[in-house]
């Protein structure tokens, strides 16, 4: 076991990482030194006491002695990870890896505990172990297998063995690698490149207003042959070197935290790990989140309906704030909607870069799944109604409580009010007698297209989208190949109703089950990301005689994942009915 | 949460500023109720189901 040891020889083995995490950050030093084009040598005193360093610990195995299916958790400070369940065995194989921040003054001492899990014991601990991490890594330096006795909780007797391996990644290569993996998020096209612009949304998601207002220096000082566009790894070296001299993140692009700007490396491997952190670029992911690791998470960044839960991830945080324009129908005049570019940048990292849709993997989607479905729970909680006061303190402008229906004492929960409906003649039906005219099913920021043609070349950049595509296996797509389509997109602060556009019967209702990716058009216009084709949506076919058969597809998103239809099959409906609604969930 | 309706090749005619905002990129913001546009032909019910 790796615990037990004296203080004595504890902090001896510490003072030996030390010694060789400052042997690498000499390293850096000299490696910096000498790519200085400039001649500049960096002069940049290490303390050893500074220690920092980010530990892969690999869950391999355990040696049980009873067959079940196991499963494992690693608790490591605040944080709780666990594996997948494995099979019937008395030899589980995991292989799970999972990223841990090991700093000065930080947790060191890590808890494995390994669960039996079945139908009738259902996630029983049977064995756990302690290791201090910090012994580990200096112990077995080049990541061995080590095994550790299991011990009975209740008893402390040996119940089994686990098997885990663990290593300190290079520093210097952490940050080689952080510096290209934050740089490529911009790197729109992926042609290897930045051009000026791309260049200048990271330095505005770095919120340093310095090197926001030095950007176009910067710029030139890495364009070295002055044709207007530079290199990733150019870049990754001129910000590193920047990095020396002047700090240029303040904040974490990813969870907008305040970065210590005096510890460097601490705030890169910060970043490092907030970028890995629900990507599902771990084999071994959160099973256990707490809401201060999702709220830290890229998953949560994922939605502009993050703030409906955390206010404190703010849309009017002034310079780092982007715009989504629309056009107010009714006073023809473009309107800016506010979204944080940290959300905007998160969203760009992930359904705009190939790359970024690679590291999406099962487990992430599951991941969206799960968070949204916690959401759900919470939001109809009667603690949430709490939350209403700020939401409409928040939206103002945009939401008329003298149009909604009940008043605001009437909604016990957050999700009542969510779904809230309107007075009767809120919404004034367009030429309500002629069933010749379509109207607009929701309020909503609104996409029309004549032609499927014109959708994709104008908006629906997803190389997969298709009609076929959209209405799933289960509907005949024919009448609708080559068809006219219109997209309705509901923001968080809007009246979440939708209502039928045209006057027919309803034909047949189809859920098509999938993810739950945002909609926002970031990922809409991303070409590897195709949300209308992949997302959990229901199709209802409404059958009229003035504009034949009308698809129907409501389309749920993250957080906002339940949809419910409030008509049948075979109900005649007419145009401005409602229809149904969205709620948080899954 | 998103709403997508499809309409039947030249079904509809959809409204001219709705069509002409979406040929730019840009999204309009509307209610429920106002007009999206014109049947284009008649359709026979009895076809229909």
């Amino acid at each position: 076991m790796g615990n037990g040891n004296s203080r004595e020889a504890k902090e001896s083995r510490r003072s030996r990482l030390r010694h060789k995490l400052q042997k690498f950050r000499i390293h850096r030093r000299h490696l910096r030194s000498s790519r200085n084009s400039a001649g500049m040598v960096i002069q940049r005193t290490v303390s050893a006491e500074d220690f920092s360093g980010i530990a892969l610990l690999t869950l391999i195995g355990a040696e049980m002695k009873f067959k079940d299916k196991w499963l494992a958790c690693v608790s490591f400070g605040e944080q709780t990870f666990r594996t997948e369940i494995s099979d019937t065995t008395q030899k589980p194989i995991w292989n799970s890896e999972k990223k841990l921040l090991l700093e000065k003054n930080g947790p060191s001492l890590a808890r494995v505990s390994v669960f039996e899990t079945n139908r009738v014991a259902r996630n029983k601990i049977i064995g756990y172990c302690e290791l201090d991490i910090f012994d580990f890594v200096v112990q077995e330096p080049e990541s061995t297998c080590k095994s550790f006795n299991l011990l009975d909780p209740t008893s402390s007797n040996v119940v089994g063995s686990i098997f885990l391996s663990c290593a300190i990644e290079d520093p210097v290569e952490t940050e080689r690698r952080f510096a290209k993996r934050i740089l490529s998020i911009v790197d729109y096209n992926e042609d290897g490149q930045l051009s000026f612009s791309e260049f200048s949304d990271l330095i505005k998601a770095f919120g340093n207003l310095v090197a926001a207002n030095k950007k176009e220096e910067l710029f030139k000082a890495a364009d070295l042959n002055g044709d207007g566009v530079v290199t990733i790894d150019e870049l990754a070296a001129l910000l590193a070197l920047q990095q020396e001299q002047e700090p240029i993140i303040n904040n974490c692009p990813v969870c907008g935290e305040a970065l210590q700007v005096s510890d460097k490396l601490n705030a890169m491997i910060h970043m490092t790990l907030c970028f890995d952190e629900g990507t599902g670029n771990q084999v071994m992911t959160g099973g256990f989140l707490t809401d201060r690791q999702a709220s830290y998470g890229w998953m949560f960044k994922l939605s502009e309906w993050t703030h409906l839960s955390t206010y404190d991830v703010g849309l009017n945080t002034g310079s780092s704030a982007s715009y989504i324009v629309v056009i107010d129908r009714k006073s023809k005049r473009l309107v800016e909607e506010l979204i944080d570019s940290k959300i905007v940048l998160s969203m760009r990292a992930i359904y705009q870069s190939k790359i970024g849709l690679r590291l999406m993997d099962q487990g992430a989607k599951e991941i969206l799944q799960r968070l949204s479905e916690k959401q759900g729970k919470k939001m109809s909680s009667v603690e949430s109604a709490q939350k209403i006061p700020r939401f409409l303190e928040f939206f103002k402008d945009q939401i008329n409580m003298a149009e909604v229906k009940y008043p605001l004492q009437h909604f016990k929960t957050f999700n009542e009010f969510f779904i809230r409906e309107l007075k009767p003649g809120a919404r004034p039906i367009a030429c309500m007698n002629r069933n010749d005219v379509a109207v607009c099913a929701a309020d909503c920021r609104l996409m029309a297209f004549q032609s499927v043609e014109d959708s994709t070349r104008f908006w629906i950049k997803g190389k997969k989208f298709s009609i076929r595509g959209l209405l799933g296996k289960n509907v005949n797509p024919n009448a609708f190949l080559d068809g006219s389509l219109v997209i309705f997109r509901l923001a968080p602060q809007d009246y979440h109703r939708f209502h039928v556009p045209v006057s027919g019967v309803i034909e047949q209702f189809v859920d098509v089950s999938g993810s739950l990716y945002t909609v926002n058009p970031i990922a809409v216009n991303s070409k590897y990301c195709n949300v209308f084709t992949e997302n959990k949506r229901t199709v209802a076919i409404i059958s009229t005689a003035e504009f034949g058969k009308v698809a129907f597809v409501a389309i749920g998103a993250t957080m906002v994942g339940s949809i419910n239809f409030v008509r049948k099959e075979g109900e005649h409906v007419k145009k401005g009915d409602e229809l149904g609604y969205f709620s948080f969930g899954g | 949460s998103t709403v997508i309706c499809v309409f039947e090749k030249d079904a509809i005619g959809i409204d001219n500023d709705l069509l002409v905002n979406s040929g730019r990129s840009l999204e309009t913001l509307v209610s429920v109720g106002m007009q999206l546009g014109v049947s284009t032909r008649t359709f026979a019910r009895s076809t229909l189901i």
